[in-house]
């Protein structure tokens, strides 16, 4: 795992996060509770909690789709390339790319992969991937952590690693009630580059 | 666009669609030294993910030293054997779609290139 440099985080008196989407993308509840799966994925293994309210103008972290050019000087650049990007703590921005084929529904898995579908992406997987970087995380080299930067074609990655796990640990602490990593996570052949055995 | 599962998506959509970054196919095999056309396009990649410490976007096709070292620094991170040259393995996964967040930030990265080789010591001890 890694940080942003200067590795910053929502400050100390900051655990009660809020959320809040575009008016304007007029996204359905069945969308919508994509995203809430993907915060809670991340407040089980740490203190903060994620509330989604009804004020995008006051809401810590603001979600949204667009296209192309959206005045962040990131422009998209259309259906895949670069899917989505956020801000480090405590920007809260989080943008997607609105040119993409998004899959609200990934499942059924097998192996990993829903689909040799090479021009949709799971919408949670990216979800999951860029809440970690709304909460200071950067890009691991750890291939099968929510945080390794691509998604290749058809998969879906939504499952925080060990790596992710300890990341996001180092900044906030854990949640009292986290009780370890999935058991049904099984070890893969291969390790970090701390020589640490890895999941997959 | 917003599909409810896989089984929702129209059967045009199950064919690979072209990316911008298709076109890095015909880069294959590419090395240092060489000149060739879309190899400025690669550089605006590095440039875009950090890779490529340059405040000017006027890149040019030449295989130069800049574009193998960041070469050399993304096989580095995604696990890639580092060749410097740009072999199937990195071209595959050059054009995998990906997060727009850069992998090295102010030419730091704390992926696998910004961590001491393996086997290095990584704590400095004094004997009494």
């Amino acid at each position: 795992y890694s940080f942003f440099p200067g590795r910053p985080r929502w400050p100390a008196n900051k655990r009660d996060l809020t959320y809040a989407f575009v008016p304007q993308n007029g996204l359905t509840d069945d969308i919508k509770i994509v995203f809430t799966r993907a915060f809670d994925r991340w407040s089980e293994v740490t203190p903060l909690t994620f509330t989604e309210i009804a004020s995008y103008q006051s809401a810590d972290i603001k979600i949204g789709f667009f296209s192309g050019d959206h005045n962040d000087g990131e422009p998209f650049d259309g259906p895949m390339g670069t899917l989505a990007h956020a801000f480090s703590p405590p920007a809260g921005h989080f943008h997607l790319d609105g040119e993409e084929n998004w899959v609200i529904d990934g499942a059924p898995i097998v192996d990993g992969n829903f689909f040799s579908i090479l021009s949709a992406v799971d919408l949670e997987s990216v979800a999951v991937h860029e809440i970690g970087h709304l909460l200071g995380l950067g890009h691991s080299s750890v291939e099968d952590a929510i945080m390794y930067p691509t998604l290749g074609a058809g998969t879906r990655r939504v499952e925080l690693r060990n790596d992710d796990i300890l990341g996001v640990q180092e900044l906030y602490g854990s949640n009292p009630n986290y009780t370890g990593p999935n058991p049904n996570l099984t070890p893969s052949r291969g390790s970090d580059t701390n020589g640490a055995p890895k999941f997959g | 666009h917003f599909f409810p599962n896989i089984s929702s998506i129209p059967p045009n959509l199950l064919k690979p669609n072209a990316t911008a970054w298709d076109a890095f196919n015909k880069l294959l095999g590419c090395h240092s030294g060489q000149t060739v056309d879309g190899l400025a396009k690669i550089k605006k990649y590095f440039h875009y993910f950090g890779y490529i410490n340059n405040s000017s976007s006027n890149f040019t096709d030449d295989f130069d030293d800049t574009l193998e070292s960041a070469l050399k620094t993304y096989q580095l991170n995604f696990n890639l054997n580092t060749t410097g040259v740009l072999d199937a393995p990195t071209i595959q996964h050059l054009i995998k779609p990906r997060c727009g967040n850069a992998d090295v930030v102010n030419g730091t990265s704390t992926m696998n290139s910004g961590k001491p080789p393996a086997g290095s010591p990584t704590m400095h001890t004094v004997a009494h």
